[in-house]
């Protein structure tokens, strides 16, 4: 059972992730117009920018990360941000969208100039992340301890971040047993999911590289 | 426009709440 605190842990969260979204008219824009490869690669790259600012006013609302050195709280965005977005654009394609919509994107990230090779593990993640059927308190909170991964590069007090980390870590557990009291491996793969976009974040700087490119 | 700056410059802006600039 989740306890008082958890339970208002876990309100907390899901309220902020839903609040702090790219907004709408924007969204909107990538099913709506047409655009050449140029015009295309410039509204993915404004909505990356939304998505870090929307990242970032999520975060704040994570209980305790203001309490982190300030230098610690950039790494810790600088170190995930790239994960985030990918969660994020995982949990739009496994939500059931109006018919055509899911086409509209995917024809849309195909057509940017990113190169196959990366392309296809991308969609593979979204695909797998899918088929858990996250809830949207799963979302939130996996989002959560993505940003307050420790092991993030020039992060100086770790065990400040572990403290903030392990019970978001201990909600998610609970979680995955009330809701998914059929799978008692469903909370390992989700941890298992955190490993994939790592390295879906691996590859990112090379493949923004190759894309600027081209 | 926003799109040129680099990553940790629009992470600073926003933990600082200029997120219109």
């Amino acid at each position: 059972e989740l306890s008082q605190d958890q339970q208002a842990l876990i309100n907390y969260i899901v309220d902020a992730h839903n609040k702090h979204r790219i907004p709408q008219e924007m969204a909107k824009k990538l099913l709506q117009e047409q655009f050449n490869a140029k015009e295309n690669f410039l509204l993915l790259t404004e909505m990356a920018t939304t998505h870090v600012q929307v990242l970032v006013e999520f975060t704040k609302n994570i209980p305790g990360f203001s309490t982190l050195d300030h230098e610690d709280q950039i790494a810790l965005l600088k170190g995930s941000a790239v994960e985030a977005m990918f969660l994020r654009s995982a949990q739009v394609f496994s939500k059931k969208q109006p018919n055509g919509h899911t086409e509209v994107l995917e024809d849309r990230i195909r057509r940017s100039g990113m190169s196959e090779e990366f392309i296809t593990p991308m969609f593979n993640f979204y695909r797998s992340i899918g088929e858990l059927q996250m809830m949207q308190e799963e979302h939130a909170l996996l989002t959560a301890i993505t940003i307050l991964s420790p092991d993030r590069p020039y992060v100086k007090d770790q065990q400040a971040v572990e403290r903030l980390q392990e019970p978001l870590l201990e909600v998610l557990r609970k979680i995955c047993k009330i809701q998914h009291p059929h799978d008692p491996q469903h909370f390992a793969r989700l941890l298992g999911r955190l490993t994939e976009l790592r390295t879906l974040n691996h590859h990112h700087a090379e493949m923004l590289e190759s894309w600027r490119m081209s | 426009p926003a799109s040129n700056l680099g990553l940790e410059d629009i992470i600073r802006k926003a933990l600082m709440g200029n997120m219109e600039e």
